[in-house]
């Protein structure tokens, strides 16, 4: 799984 | 992206507008935390850390993320450069006393236990979402020392509110419409951020039904 999947927010 | 994320974003950016306008047209930053700026410049350059390891041009979103994460941190930087250097004279140190290194101490012991993964830039994000969630009350209690607020100031800290309002009906609307299940430490923090605004955002209304200047009491 891809961390900055999770993180694509600001 | 959905209307709620976008509209808390331009809030954000109309936020740190509306402080870089103060700041300019008064020739001062009298009423302006400091601390609370050093907190966002530290939030912002944990977080992004990704900017050094994504490509820009990845998607759309990316694209988006970067330009926003550049003006963000570009921004921040700007403002402490103007409070400690420019208009250093008018700056309120003497009330801006809140310890900051508690609640950086604390973001960090909480973020070496909550993390998403066991990795220094996943630890990093969780200490940056920790941080962030606190990162207004040395502003909110500079506010409260001196008592008056300007209106500029307040229309500043309203706005941060409303990004962070919108944010949770974007994450109400991503857990629904995309299944993200797995957010909880965005989710937890930026609820305990919004409800530290929304005790603002009380005298805030209070104040503007009354068409009076802000006072907290």
């Amino acid at each position: 799984e891809d961390s900055s999947e999770d993180h694509d927010e600001l | 992206m959905n209307i709620f994320r976008l509209g808390g974003d331009m809030l954000h950016v109309v936020s740190i507008f509306l402080l870089l306008l103060k700041i300019q047209t008064s020739h001062s930053c009298a009423g302006l935390s400091l601390k609370t700026q050093i907190l966002y410049m530290v939030v912002f350059s944990t977080r992004y850390l990704d900017l050094f390891f994504t490509k820009p041009w990845h998607s759309a979103l990316t694209f988006y993320n970067t330009i926003m994460k550049i003006l963000f941190l570009s921004s921040s930087a700007y403002t402490i450069y103007l409070m400690q250097k420019r208009y250093k004279h008018t700056y309120d140190k003497v009330h801006d006393t809140f310890r900051i290194q508690y609640l950086i101490a604390a973001a960090a012991v909480l973020a070496l236990i909550f993390h998403l993964r066991l990795t220094v830039f996943e630890i990093l994000w969780a200490f940056s979402v920790f941080l962030e969630s606190v990162a207004i009350l040395p502003q909110l209690f500079l506010l409260q020392e001196t008592g008056e607020v300007e209106n500029i100031t307040s229309h500043y800290i309203f706005c941060l509110g409303g990004y962070r309002t919108l944010y949770i009906f974007n994450w109400v609307w991503r857990y629904f419409t995309e299944h993200r299940r797995n957010q909880w430490l965005a989710w937890g923090c930026g609820t305990v951020q919004t409800l530290i605004y929304a005790d603002f955002f009380y005298y805030y209304i209070l104040s503007r039904k009354q068409g009076k200047k802000l006072r907290l009491p």
